[in-house]
């Protein structure tokens, strides 16, 4: 463990929270894609199979389980507890779109053909674009409200920590997984536009709402 | 050259 990826972790655990307690304390899901959720529920259940079988330490298994608890939390506050107030018209991205390549690429480039890699890759490619049909409804609604992008520069933020870990894991131990580091900076650079607006959003005149150009 | 990283990472 090292500064960089637990720094990442904790921006990613904030990053769930923050999203839960919009939800819940507005007791309404309005401009949070549910696909986007449905994509990172079943990106931690592809990667966290291991769970069971494969002790490392207890900080992974109980960050793990709270990663797997606030996903499905999230799925049944956006589908189930607060479904009215799901914003089924702006939430239109095709999601096979993002499914089927990442299917596909995980079979054809992986470390090993088994079943957990591949499970772990496939989870490593989709995490990298599932943020996409959230970014398009922003774009969509030409707005977010102001949690829902600290939401986003938190769970930006995470994966721009993890590549930080990668270069400082490749100098000090020689390790890397190009896998991982090829798809966190597709991952991240995804969120540029996003995190440039997010920024500069306090020289903006309507510094409220944060408006995503289309 | 696609080399493993332990799987120690969240």
């Amino acid at each position: 463990m090292n500064v960089f990826r637990l720094a990442g972790d904790i921006s990613h655990l904030l990053a769930i929270i923050i999203l839960l307690l919009k939800i819940w304390t507005s007791r309404s899901c309005a401009g949070i894609s549910g696909k986007s959720q449905v994509m990172f529920a079943i990106t931690y259940t592809a990667r966290y199979l291991d769970l069971f079988t494969n002790f490392i330490s207890l900080y992974n298994s109980t960050m793990k389980i709270i990663f797997l608890g606030a996903a499905y939390a999230t799925l049944y506050l956006i589908y189930v507890r607060f479904k009215a107030t799901y914003d089924h018209n702006h939430d239109t991205f095709r999601v096979e779109f993002l499914l089927i390549p990442t299917v596909i690429l995980s079979v054809l480039i992986n470390h090993d053909f088994s079943p957990l890699e591949i499970l772990w890759t496939f989870s490593i490619y989709l995490e990298s674009v599932a943020i996409l049909p959230q970014l398009f409804m922003v774009s969509k609604t030409g707005e977010a409200e102001s949690i829902t992008s600290h939401y986003l520069f938190a769970l930006g933020s995470y994966r721009a920590l993890y590549i930080i870990n990668w270069v400082y894991r490749y100098y000090a131990e020689g390790f890397y997984d190009l896998i991982a580091i090829v798809a966190g900076v597709v991952q991240t650079v995804l969120y540029c536009d996003f995190f440039y607006l997010y920024i500069t959003k306090g020289s903006r005149a309507n510094a409220t709402e944060m408006s995503i150009e289309a | 050259f696609l080399k493993k990283l332990n799987k120690d990472e969240l």
